[in-house]
Formats: structure tokens, C-alpha cells, sequence
């Protein structure tokens, strides 16, 4: 039914293949054939991504498949970071400016 | 402040890494790393801390919904100190309301807190002659990150937008030459090293460097100036009694 050439086809076999060993070295299982079927999806997005970040990056770092290649951006920041957004940092008191110059 | 610095090397200063894992916790992690090695430092004693009584214990009582490091030193003074890990270990989750910071014994404390200049080169200095502190990035390059130096813009990775604190525990210079496209395009340029940070980070040692991860240093990558962070460990002295290993 594919009117992609011969060799373009095992491409979703290939990257299942990969996600299979993400699996099995991250000790990743899923509930249901939907939430693998999400899960894959996701993982093929995060591989781009890291593709993208290896041509964007200015150094030497090496982006590719980690322990979160399975995870949305929204839920690596909810599981992983510190949530909050700052408000201000304790015991910094606001500076009163005066409106005449001279007065503290 | 010396050429490099790594605190790694020296014995019985950095704890091993630790798993965060599904609790947002990292505020409490990095702030016992901190207090723990300066504890090292300026005692020559070991010891391991509970994090859990900082998310159990925390004045903002949200635990594993996340913190920050400054809420953890608060904390930490308020209890007069912080229990060992044995004592009260690390659960993964926490309640509201289950403090038991005066059912054990206090093995460390610390006298204050302080934050740092944003200058990196200060907290360079800082870093060598005192040992590790904390910073709070943001982490948006670390979920695809394997290795390497991370040497962003502030388009790529928004220094104004941290979220994630981790323990700063040295810097140095990687010898190669800039790996960029542009860089081996000009090959009669002459190959510069790349100046970075060394952090330590609580995803568990899978992940990363065996644990850690570098970021380029000298251009507030990520926003690792915005809150550099440490606790006061032991009497206000000139020099610790141990130096950075280089």
C-alpha cells in the first residue's frame, strides 16, 4: 500500500528494534499496547530532538538515548526539576527607593 | 584561582550519585551534597545525611512537589542540624506533616548560608578554595544528554528559566580542538580548549557522565550564575584545611 521505495521500509522496524533495547536496558515496560504505541512515538520525537541538539550545540557534548528518551518535555520537567518558579530569594529585602534624591 | 579543579579526586568529599527517581527533590539532594562535603572538608569526618528529613521537614512542606536549595538551609537551621541517612533514610516519597527531625540525633550543621557573586570566575575561585556549592540551571538539554561539554545560547537553553539545582564540584579545560562544523572548517586556526564545569547531577549513574555532566563555562550556560548557592560549614576561617585537587 506504500508508495515509499523499497529501502525506506524497514526504517519503523529499525526504530523499534532500538526501542526494544531502550527497553530492556532501562528495565521499561508498558501497560498496554496503546501506551507502548504512545511511548514508541515519543521516543522517536525525543531522538530527533537529540539529533537536533547535536547540530545545534556549540561544544562537545553528545545528545542521543538517556533513562528519559521515553518521557514528553512536560513530564521530564514535572518528574525532574524543582517545579516552582522563584519568587524571590528569602531575607533579600525590596530596596525602597525615594522619590527625592539624597533621601534612603 | 588555580587552572583546574576537581573535587572528585579528593578522598571522601563526594558522595556517591544519587537517584532522585519519580520525586522532584533535587533542591534537597544537591544542598546535602553540599553540606556533607563541606562537612569533609573542614572536619575530616565523613557523613552521610538525610534528605528525607529536608522533604519531610521542609517550612514549605511540599517534599517531592519540589523546593528549593535556600528552603533546604532554612531547614536545616531551623532543625539545628540534619540526622544521618541511616538514621532517616531516603523513602522516594514523602507526606506532609510526618517531621520526625526531633526523633534522631544531629551529626552535622551548619552556621549559615550565603549566595555568591555571578561572576564565574568568583565562583571559580569560590569553588577551589572552599569547596563544592550548588547552582540551579535549567535543564532542557539534559534530557537527551550522553557526554561531553554543553555549550549553549541563551536561545538554545534560557539562563533566566532555572529549575533543576545540582552540586558544582569542579572545572577544567578540554584539550580537544572546538568540535563545531565552523570550527574544523577553519583548519589554520589554531584548536582552543574548551573551559567547563563539572556537575553533579541525582538521575542515578546511568545517566550522563557515570552521574555527572560538563557545561561550558564563561558564558552563564544555562543560567548556572543565577543562584550559586552554599551553606556555611564550621568557623569563619581563612583556608579550609584541604585544597581542590587539580
Amino acid at each position: 500500500d506504500s508508495l515509499l521505495p523499497k529501502d525506506a521500509v524497514p526504517q519503523p522496524l529499525e526504530l523499534k528494534e532500538v526501542f526494544k533495547l531502550f527497553q530492556i536496558q532501562f528495565n521499561r515496560s508498558y501497560s498496554n499496547p496503546a501506551e507502548y504505541t504512545r511511548r514508541l512515538s515519543i521516543f522517536a520525537h525525543n531522538l530527533a530532538q537529540a539529533q537536533w541538539l547535536q547540530q545545534e550545540d556549540l561544544g562537545t557534548a553528545e545528545f542521543g538515548e538517556t533513562p528519559f528518551s521515553d518521557l514528553t518535555e512536560e513530564e521530564f520537567g514535572q518528574l525532574y526539576g524543582h517545579q516552582r518558579a522563584p519568587e524571590r530569594i528569602p531575607n533579600m529585602a525590596k530596596k525602597i527607593e525615594s522619590e527625592k534624591w539624597g533621601q534612603s | 584561582v588555580p587552572p583546574t579543579c576537581d573535587w572528585r579526586k579528593a578522598t571522601n568529599i563526594i558522595s556517591s550519585i544519587r537517584n532522585q527517581g519519580n520525586c522532584a527533590c533535587c533542591w534537597a539532594m544537591a544542598a546535602v551534597d553540599n553540606i556533607q562535603a563541606l562537612w569533609s572538608i573542614n572536619h575530616h569526618q565523613r557523613v552521610d545525611l538525610s534528605v528525607q528529613e529536608l522533604l519531610d521537614c521542609n517550612r514549605c512542606g511540599n517534599g517531592c512537589n519540589g523546593g528549593f536549595v535556600w528552603d533546604a538551609y532554612i531547614t536545616v537551621l531551623n532543625n539545628s542540624g540534619l540526622a544521618s541517612e541511616k538514621d532517616y533514610p531516603f523513602q522516594g516519597h514523602w507526606k506532609p506533616h510526618r517531621c520526625l527531625a526531633k526523633k534522631y540525633k544531629k551529626v552535622a550543621w551548619i552556621q549559615d548560608f550565603t549566595m555568591l557573586s555571578s561572576n564565574e570566575q568568583a565562583i571559580a575561585g569560590y569553588l577551589a578554595a572552599h569547596g563544592p556549592i550548588t547552582v540551579t540551571i535549567n535543564k532542557k538539554l539534559l534530557q537527551n544528554y550522553q557526554k561531553g561539554v554543553i555549550k549553549a545560547t541563551p536561545g538554545s537553553c534560557d539562563p533566566h528559566h532555572v529549575d533543576h539545582s545540582v552540586l558544582l564540584v569542579g572545572y577544567g579545560r578540554e584539550k580537544r580542538g572546538m568540535q563545531t562544523g565552523m570550527a574544523l572548517s577553519h583548519s589554520r586556526k589554531p584548536r582552543r580548549s574548551t573551559p567547563y564545569w563539572i556537575l553533579k547531577n541525582s538521575w542515578g549513574a546511568q545517566w550522563g557522565e557515570k552521574g555527572y555532566f560538563r557545561l561550558y563555562r564563561g558564558n552563564n550556560t544555562c543560567g548556572i550564575t543565577k543562584y550559586p548557592l552554599t551553606a556555611r560549614v564550621g568557623p569563619l576561617v581563612k583556608k579550609p584545611p584541604i585544597s581542590c585537587p587539580p
